[in-house]
């Protein structure tokens, strides 16, 4: 009577695009913009690399009334092995990103999904060419995705001798667009992510053929991220088992220096002695717990136990400076400060709250403070009423700081992770964690205590001038 | 250097859990029970059967101090299959219902998404106790999700002969919770589903084993929706590409007629000429388009092509009167009115938009309408200001009705389609599609019409009464 039947997952996001983000042609042409962007910066900035972002978007003609885009971002970044692109480009759930380090990329979904929509709404494949940096070829494949078996099919592949030692990645694709209903939030992504990189060189080619160029202004870039070991707070009985499973560690000791980070020798023994167990217990034994509960417990003793706080060296966030100099150059404020919090952590991620606040200048004076937010350095723009910083900005009480709305207030809020928890797989706003809550109002709150010593030292200055 | 690695679609889920909407306990408590609940709704009103749905949440001994609670949800639905139970509940994109057909469930994650929740939290596994219509066995599983291999583990399975006529399913879980957080959440998605649905017998016991009760009011359902074909409107090129692999169709003539609905012999005949294929080509021969241009022309020419618009009566709306019973019972309003409209399509799918709208009696008089959004009869109470809906409403401008705010109205909107757009996997807000922007924003203005007229009869009598 009712008809079961099983989906792949590609099946999943090219039928229900709008979950990915891809909800009307519009907010699919943003979307293909970042996703591929945010790869290229990924593949830069990621690895030490001066980012050369280059994005063209060019109309294409339509036999009829559907308007239709090419869109086509080029980078200089470490490239795709040709063994591994087809999948890279062509396997949803399919990424190098799935390890615990800070990226933009986290879900193996993003350029999918692109191709994905690019396919059901033209019927044209991705065309990727791409170098890794010792590599003597270049490889370009054309591919689209076979729904049913969530697999790339090759239409076309080619390689060619390497001229020079050119390194990085371009892809192509044609989709259904609606350029004039999506230009202000494509610009405002660009401009928004060149503001907060003065060390990338961006180039924008609208379908007006309009070039609209970000230009290096620094030559010094932040430490790229490092890939981490899983922080004991927070892992899950799943984590567990599967880290259990995989060790070559011959001792519980040994397991609990080799394979969380922030754990030391004597922290090891002293968690053991905690929770029962032998130190030289051989860790597999605690697979043959069927039911799961001494995992269970131990999870939860983890979770108790007072470890150091993650490290906060292999994050990459922005700094106070660079977050000063971008809402310098977008506002010229009167007033600017930022504050940059030591590393907390949730579900055993680590995480660094950055926040700026800037007053004055060409900022309009509003009932609401403007609200700029960041996650692992990419721009959110969509979905602002969702986002953790939002909730905690409007509960805000700023007559306690004698801030009297409306005000020329702008709130720039940068949240850096080895996971962002965001509410959508179309990486718009972040869902309400109690942990990242608290710091960012601790960092509003501080900032807006500044704010007010400069207000008051300020109008003690007009008083004077006055006498 | 980078690793490569693919990720099953239950990992997905378990690892990214916010984004199908169990970001924090007490929201993953709410999402827990509404996705058991709506799938209790689709197994008895969906099929002619009066709802009897019980809803547990019982306090869990935690030996921590992680707040635990057991979710049970049971209904005298049609059942589920036994060969079929473990993959309903332990694999993750499996579902009887990605047919076309107004359901409330369509993605085929939802109770998925909670056993995942509900292992990585409290490392137990899901009870399911089910007997279908005629079967003489009643059926239990316990089970939880391989995640790498997204598939079911039964750690236990028994029947039993059945004494008498029940049929139903029973699901019970723990999960880690926050009902204190969750509690007015919780009551007021059991509450506004009852409003709409009178004809359905709920109880819900808490934590604090208080017993609410939503008795049967009348014993009238609305007829259940129906699986219909495809309209050709919006249909893409992977979707034909199917029909075409699927079909036993011999001609072209006979394709159209037998696979899409609302398209009769003549209808036929014209399209086919229109796109110049010969009615009596064999439909397979399209197949053997390998770069796709052709079938993309043919999606192209159904999408412009003046076909019959898709039956509104396989789909199931509230209807008028439902909605007048329920906002009547929810506000004793001075005025109240509704409207349903005539079905129209987005990307293929038929859609119904019915609007009530209340003024006066207890609503609070406020600077925004309150409004009440649901979606295939689900009430959708988080994300208001990313709903398609919200965004319909705020633009109104109620002073060109001569209504001025604050005043007490309340909108509700409820869409039915055989495939709701929702923004996320947690179905909490629709996205905006243009057509349905259109649909809502007529509805409104029309109820805003005739609460002026209500408004001005008002003014005048009260004019009247001072002569
Ligand atoms: N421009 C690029 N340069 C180098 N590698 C790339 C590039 N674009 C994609 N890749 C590789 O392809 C993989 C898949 O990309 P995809 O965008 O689908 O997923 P992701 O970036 O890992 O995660 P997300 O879904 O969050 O974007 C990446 O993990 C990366 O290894
Ligand atoms: N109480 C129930 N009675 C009958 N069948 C059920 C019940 N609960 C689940 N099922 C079956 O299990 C399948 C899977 O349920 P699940 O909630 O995962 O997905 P869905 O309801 O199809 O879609 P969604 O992810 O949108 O909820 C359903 O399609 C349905 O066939
Ligand atoms: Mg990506
Ligand atoms: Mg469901």
């Amino acid at each position: 009577l009712e008809n079961f039947r099983e989906m792949s997952v590609a099946e999943f996001f090219a039928k229900y695009r709008e979950v990915a983000g891809f909800s009307n042609p519009a907010r699919a042409l943003y979307q293909t913009i970042r996703e591929l962007v945010e790869n290229s910066l990924d593949a830069t900035d990621g690895h030490g690399i001066l980012p050369e972002i280059r994005i063209f978007i060019e109309k294409v003609n339509s036999s009829n009334e559907k308007s239709l885009c090419r869109v086509t971002v080029e980078d200089n970044g470490i490239g795709v092995p040709p063994t591994v692109m087809p999948e890279a480009f062509g396997k949803v759930l399919f990424s190098s990103k799935y390890v615990i380090r800070q990226t933009r990329g986290m879900y193996g979904i993003g350029v999918k999904a692109a191709v994905l929509y690019g396919q059901v709404t033209t019927g044209s494949y991705v065309e990727v060419i791409s170098s890794t940096k010792g590599s003597s070829y270049i490889y370009m494949k054309r591919l689209y995705i076979d729904m049913k078996r969530n697999e790339p099919v090759i239409v076309e592949e080619a390689q060619w001798r390497k001229p020079g030692l050119w390194h990085g990645t371009r892809v192509s694709l044609a989709i259904e667009c609606d350029w004039p209903r999506a230009k202000s939030r494509v610009l405002e992504y660009v401009k928004r992510t060149a503001i907060i990189a003065p060390y990338a060189d961006i180039i924008l080619q609208t379908p007006e053929e309009e070039i609209i160029y970000f230009p290096r202004t620094t030559r010094k870039m932040p430490k790229p991220p490092r890939e981490s070991k899983p922080h004991p707070h927070g892992i899950d009985v799943e984590t567990l088992k599967q880290m259990l499973t995989n060790t070559k560690a011959k001792t519980m000791l040994e397991f609990m220096e080799a394979e969380f980070q922030s754990v030391g020798k004597i922290t090891a023994l002293k968690f053991l002695e905690t929770i029962g167990l032998k130190h030289n217990m051989r860790p597999k034994k605690l697979l043959k717990d069927s039911n799961g509960a001494i995992l269970a417990r131990i999870v939860d003793s983890m979770r108790l136990f007072k470890f150091k706080p993650p490290r906060s060296d292999y994050l990459s966030p922005l700094g106070k400076e660079l977050i000063k100099i971008g809402l310098t150059r977008m506002y010229s404020p009167e007033w600017v400060d930022a504050i940059t919090r030591p590393a907390r952590v949730y579900q055993g991620h680590p995480f660094i709250v950055e926040v700026g606040l800037a007053y004055g200048g060409s900022i309009p004076s509003l009932e609401e403070p403007i609200l700029l937010r960041y996650a692992n350095k990419i721009p959110l723009i969509y979905e602002e009423r969702e986002d953790v910083s939002y909730k905690v900005l409007k509960d805000i009480n700023w007559k306690n700081y004698e801030i009297n709305m409306p005000a020329p207030i702008v709130v720039l809020v940068h949240v850096a992770s080895t996971k962002i928890p965001y509410r959508g797989v179309g990486k718009e706003s972040i869902s309400d964690v109690p942990e990242l809550e608290q710091e960012i109002r601790a960092c509003i709150l501080e900032l807006a205590r500044r704010l007010r010593r400069y207000l008051s030292y300020k109008e003690r200055e007009a008083e004077a001038m006055r006498k």
